[in-house]
């Protein structure tokens, strides 16, 4: 399985729709202060089912849609899609066939979050789970978001423990 | 079930201790697997390293009696110093050490997608290229997808492929496509929206 | 007390935002004192910042009925966008901030002493600059005493002079004189104590 | 008031007597990662009365004490001294008229830590009160210790308050 593309629309600052190309190696990501950077690993853990707004460096789960800016009014959306590249059909079932996945999750003001996959609404645990097996969801050892790379020296022994069950 | 663990504990173990060296270019680093009561004891009387007798201490980890239950116990010690508790590493120590941990996972597992947000910033140029060639290294063996999100020319200078983030529209974020110029700088790339 | 803090904190407030918007190139930034239990209140609202009618709420700051219990509430808005909490700035604009408010206070009461250890980590090169052009300019007016601990080449080239920490010996830590080369690189002076 | 000077010996990886001048206007400290940079800002905090071993990134205070390398042997005791000019006379009694201030503080392993003022033994109460005047003691907010720049953002507005205390 191969993460191929996230698509944004008013998610926090990305208020335009927006393709995020995901392609093999090593892809920088470069920009001045405040410019987006850290929305991008916001939005991903966010259509990987997060549930914690303060994850999301908020302080309700709606502040992640577009508040507006000096010239332009808020949103009372947002969307994220992620899509999968299943060719090598290792994802669970009912998924082991499809060869493209594309998990999307949507919010709106005062009605909350609901996601779907290729199209066909699902509950929210149903993409945790895919996500877990793909990469260990949300809060994959592997999505090291800003300033918190030392947190798995500072963390406990048995926190640590998530990393071996990710290897086996 | 315990099986697969004991085995990925020792690949991951190997993985850590070999790009742990690396990375610090010596020093020796290992894992242990401690019974969870215990860990507690540990880290009150200062654990991770406490032990001026490193040698005797390694060689004989307290297995723990469930490996299911078990807490992963780190030691590093860098080049020519003492084994010492992880909190007493400097904030680069510390990020290279944890740097080698994620990627001795990674190594044994590799995963469809991995972001880095500016996990460079507390290195010095030295230990900036070490863990470019880290990543470079382990996109191209695993074949996986890395994001570094950086400020960092060293970094830039080393990616396949380098994305902007610009706000020409004040308080807007745009994807843009940008070139490394030769003295360091950033370029847009004409069109505007990226490839 | 009261006169003499409530004296403190216009001045402080005053410094805050003209300090802010010299690092932000713009924007707006300024402080409140608020009543303790309303803070408790604001905070679960997700307070500095919910409303969307900025000119109004700052306007009437709710002025906490003893100013001796107060607590010190920001609100900061970034050129070109809305105010919002806090939380929602980005990292470099989190430090950008701090920085604004630590030097509001400096300029206040210039403390004997002041130490910045990697401050200008989270910082694009821009904002380097901006942040070195302070702190020179703060050493300069109050006649202060400033030590950055720094791997930037930028803030390395901004300072008056600058003392090396090496291990020769490995894990032995001595104090050298350095002066910066034109690429950039340090290099250590002849002599090893510092001067 | 100005710091001069800061004087260490047997202090983290500081084993050597060490004098490091402090001087007017702006100061760059530079050098390799783990070399010792972050140890001087906690040798500062430490002389002036640091009481818990957590802010000096230790499990214990003891462990501030030099422990050895693969070369040399571990030391019973760490000393640092700072030095403070007060010709201007504004350190409160009974030290308003002495122009020069030295304050020592002293550890020695299994028994604690001392202090004195140029040479006279003092309680740590003493030290302390003389540095809350002069720059807000070990907690400064003119301190600001590695990867906690962004904290007075996150803190509560209560806790912010200390800044307020120390402009009046
Ligand atoms: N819901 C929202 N609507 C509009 N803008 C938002 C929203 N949430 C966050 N933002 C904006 O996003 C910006 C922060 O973006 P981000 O954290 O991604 O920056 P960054 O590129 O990572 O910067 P740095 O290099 O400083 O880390 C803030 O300035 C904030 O105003
Ligand atoms: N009691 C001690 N005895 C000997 N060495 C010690 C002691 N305490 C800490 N150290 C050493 O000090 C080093 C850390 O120093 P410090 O944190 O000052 O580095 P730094 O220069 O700030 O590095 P960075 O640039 O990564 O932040 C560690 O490698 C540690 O081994
Ligand atoms: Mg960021
Ligand atoms: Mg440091």
């Amino acid at each position: 399985m191969r993460a191929t593309q996230l698509r944004l629309s008013g998610f926090k600052s990305f208020v335009e729709p927006t393709e995020i190309p995901i392609e093999d190696g090593l892809t920088g990501v470069v920009g001045p202060n405040g410019c987006g950077k850290s929305n991008i690993l916001d939005a991903l853990c966010w259509v990987m089912g997060e549930a914690s707004y303060k994850n999301m460096r908020a302080k309700s789960m709606e502040d992640i849609i577009f508040s507006g800016t000096a010239l332009r009014p808020a949103h009372n959306h947002a969307e994220a899609t992620l899509v999968i590249d299943n060719s090598d059909h290792k994802a669970r079932a009912p998924y082991r066939d499809t060869d493209t996945i594309e998990v999307t999750r949507r919010i709106e003001r005062d009605s909350g979050s609901s996601y779907s996959i290729n199209g066909r609404p699902v509950l929210a645990r149903e993409a945790r789970v895919l996500f877990a097996d793909m990469i260990g969801g949300a809060h994959s050892p592997f999505l090291v978001h800003q300033g918190r790379i030392a947190q798995l020296i500072s963390a406990s022994p048995k926190e640590r423990r998530i990393l071996l069950d990710q290897a086996a | 079930g315990r099986e697969r663990l004991r085995q990925a504990f020792e690949v991951v173990d190997k993985n850590f201790s070999e790009i742990f060296t690396r990375l610090f270019g010596g020093g020796t680093a290992h894992l242990r697997l401690l019974e969870v009561e215990e860990n507690e004891e540990e880290e009150k009387k200062g654990g991770e390293g406490e032990s001026k007798d490193e040698a005797a201490e390694a060689a004989k980890p307290k297995e723990s009696k469930d490996v299911l239950e078990a807490g992963l116990e780190i030691m590093a010690r860098p080049p020519g110093k003492r084994l010492q508790s992880l909190g007493l590493l400097s904030g680069g120590e510390q990020t290279l050490t944890a740097l080698a941990l994620i990627f001795a996972v990674f190594l044994a597992n590799a995963p469809p997608l991995c972001v880095l947000d500016e996990a460079d910033a507390p290195l010095d140029d030295i230990n900036v290229e070490r863990f470019c060639r880290l990543i470079r290294d382990v996109c191209k063996t695993s074949g996986s997808r890395i994001l570094v999100i950086t400020h960092h020319p060293l970094t830039m200078a080393r990616t396949d492929r380098l994305f902007g983030v610009t706000m020409q529209e004040r308080g807007i974020s745009r994807l843009v496509s940008v070139d490394l110029q030769s003295d360091g700088g950033i370029r847009e790339r004409e069109e505007q929206q990226a490839v």
